[in-house]
């Protein structure tokens, strides 16, 4: 077995200098990492599963590469080896893009912008690698859904001084996070420096990129406007009365977007309504009228009655 | 003295009787009444 | 029941030094949780909202049982999504029960709780790993999970006790286990594991005080709960459910459009606890019903109590 695992090895760097990434990683996964018949070594199987998940990842294959990266997952905390750590990280990161998990890929790449590894690990990251993961996690975050997460990530990069050294990059940053409504021209600008997978076709119709911007620019309009009607915000939008409606139920009910929708008067207001304040009061009444009840019968049990 | 506390309680009820109290409280049955016609 | 609290070092080392789990990795059937240390769970658990929380759980062990005398809180959250939160912990962890010492409460630590808010009772993949690790290395442990949002939902506490299996063992089929209701974003995680575990039952125990301040406060809890407005306090939780069974309800239609038999989604497997699809999902939305249904009427009943004028 130990020679067949030697020749799987030498067979998948080969491909991989043939650029088969696929391939490569179908001839690693070969190698038995799981049963108990060879005693192999926690760092052996966590490189084993990071490099295949690595290979997935090359050849846009994000589903294959999460399999993978969710095994060395279950390995990484008993590792303490710095590189594979980084690696593991770096490789989670790229999944996650692919997968169209913006906001959670935005946090691990910027994280990954700030490690510092040690002189002593095997891997070395120099500034222009955390300039990379730094301009991922702005795309990523630009990218993810409008709401109060996505608020603080842009928070945390726009405060972050690095990122002002991206004249490209920055003043759509700015604009994003300040909440003003983004025009189509600085839309291309920015779709320009996007990767394939971004700019894919979504089964509802348009790419990630529009209905990451239709999504802002609709919590923009949320805090221009106290109420809009669905026509004029389709037009704002771009987009027909029906599907702006649509858009403003999702964010309202997934709390990335405080407001009703009054579909009888195809009006939408934004804003916080507090509808249950006179409830609220009712309760507080009932709760006082309740003391008193309570009241009233510790009096009457005083008294022996 | 347990007359007058019998009065003050009374005097508290109803708990709440105003227009917003009405309105949301049937707005509050009615989007149960909703739910339990979607989940039929 | 006030022996339950009493702990002897010597009578434990003994009963672990027999090593009863390494023989049939089923010994530990029952767990009996004293109030105090239900109420922390609970309390703890409600207090981190939509996150995940974590703690220790104190106490021994006596045959086949646990006996769960109080808990504490560990200081990390958002548990679910590492890979083992409970590391950070461990400083704390060590002190505590180090502190717990010097003041004379000798109970060890025997097994852990975090909650999943709004989700259920169930190991993940993460939780099987980190209690597998926890009985290879810290026997007796036990694992609770709870569920917050469902304890508020439906009156009473979700809770469950769980211990995982060795590595390679399979276990006997057990037959089919109690439904509950999983979401839809959790259900692979929930199935893949499903075999690595098993479910231990859950009881509850109080001390004379114990009874003794309850049952004083019990004479106040009717407050408490004719001024609550379940409808108001549960909404972003049944709001995410009904969320949830339009999703579910999205999938059963896309894999009946995508060449599915009509007959897969509503025959039932004879004998088996298996259900269709379709017929889940009823399940899932008569439950959301009924716990509709218990919130209107605690509003319906307060109108008739104190808003209605006596002629």
């Amino acid at each position: 077995e130990d020679s067949c695992v030697l020749l799987r090895e030498d067979l998948a760097a080969a491909l991989e200098r043939e650029e088969e990434w696929s391939r490569a990683a179908q001839v690693l996964s070969g190698i038995d990492l799981e049963s108990g018949g060879r005693a192999l070594e926690a760092a052996y199987k966590l490189r084993q599963n990071i490099k295949i998940a690595m290979l997935y990842l090359e050849d846009d294959d994000p589903v294959n590469a999460e399999m993978y990266i969710k095994k060395a997952a279950a390995l990484i905390s008993s590792c303490k080896d710095e590189a594979l750590e980084l690696q593991y990280k770096t490789c989670y990161a790229r999944i996650l893009d692919s997968k169209r998990r913006f906001l959670e890929a935005a946090m691990r790449y910027y994280e990954l912008s700030q490690s510092r590894p040690s002189a002593a690990c095997e891997l070395k990251m120099d500034e222009d690698d955390r300039d990379t993961a730094l301009r991922s996690a702005i795309t990523c975050t630009i990218l993810a859904p409008a709401g109060p997460q996505r608020s603080r990530m842009l928070a945390a990069l726009y405060k972050d001084e690095r990122s002002t050294k991206f004249s490209d990059l920055f003043p759509f940053l700015q604009k994003v996070y300040l909440e003003r409504i983004l025009d189509r021209s600085e839309v291309e600008a920015f779709s320009r420096g996007l990767k394939p997978h971004h700019l894919a076709l979504l089964p509802g119709g348009g790419t990630v990129l529009d209905r990451s911007v239709v999504q802002h620019n609709l919590a923009a309009a949320s805090r221009l406007y106290a109420n809009i009607g669905t026509d004029q915000l389709g037009g704002l939008l771009g987009v027909a009365a029906e599907e702006a409606e649509a858009l403003a139920a999702d964010m309202v009910a997934e709390g990335r977007m405080p407001g009703s929708i009054d579909q009888v008067d195809r009006l939408i207001h934004f804003g916080a309504k507090v509808e249950v304040e006179a409830l609220l009061r009712w309760d507080d009444s009932i709760r006082a009228a309740c003391a008193k009840v309570g009241e009233l019968l510790d009096s009457v049990t005083a008294l022996g009655l | 003295a347990l007359l007058r506390q019998v009065s003050s309680l009374i005097n508290g009820l109803p708990a709440c009787d105003t227009e917003a109290f009405t309105r949301e409280y049937l707005t509050e049955y009615n989007d149960t009444l909703l739910t339990l016609y979607l989940a039929a | 029941v006030d022996a339950l609290f009493k702990y002897d070092a010597a009578e434990q080392q003994l009963a672990q030094s027999c090593k009863p789990w390494l023989k049939d990795p089923h010994h530990y059937k029952h767990v009996r949780m004293s109030a105090l240390a239900l109420l922390k769970i609970a309390m703890h658990a409600r207090s981190g909202g939509n996150l995940e929380v974590m703690g220790i759980l104190q106490g021994k062990v006596v045959g086949d049982t646990f006996i769960v005398i109080d808990s504490f809180a560990l200081p990390v959250e958002g548990t679910e999504t590492r890979v083992n939160a409970q590391a950070e912990a461990y400083e704390y962890m060590v002190d505590f029960l180090d502190t717990n010492k010097a003041v004379h409460r000798p109970e060890n630590a025997v097994g852990w709780y975090h909650s999943h808010p709004g989700y259920g009772c169930w190991l993940s993949g993460i939780d099987v790993n980190t209690q597998m690790m926890n009985q290879q290395y810290q026997e007796p442990w036990l694992a609770v999970v709870v569920d917050p949002m469902r304890t508020m939902a439906a009156g009473k506490v979700e809770i469950g006790a769980f211990r995982t299996y060795p590595k390679d063992y399979k276990p006997a089929d057990e037959g089919p286990s109690e439904y509950q209701t999983i979401p839809l974003d959790k259900i692979e995680d929930f199935g893949v594991h499903a075999k690595s575990y098993y479910p231990l039952d859950i009881t509850f125990f109080k001390s004379s005080t114990d009874s003794h301040l309850l049952d004083l406060l019990w004479n106040k809890y009717w407050v408490a709960t004719l001024s609550a407005s379940p409808l108001i306090s549960n909404r972003d939780f049944a709001v995410g459910q009904i969320a949830d069974v339009a999703e579910k309800l999205e999938q059963a239609e896309g894999q009946l459009t995508h060449g599915g038999r009509l007959g897969r989604f509503v025959e039932k497997k004879k004998g088996a606890g298996d259900d269709s699809a379709l017929s889940k999902i009823c399940r899932d939305t008569s439950k959301l019903a009924a716990e509709q249904i218990k919130g209107l009427s605690t509003q319906v009943i307060k109108n008739a109590l104190f808003n209605c004028r006596l002629t």
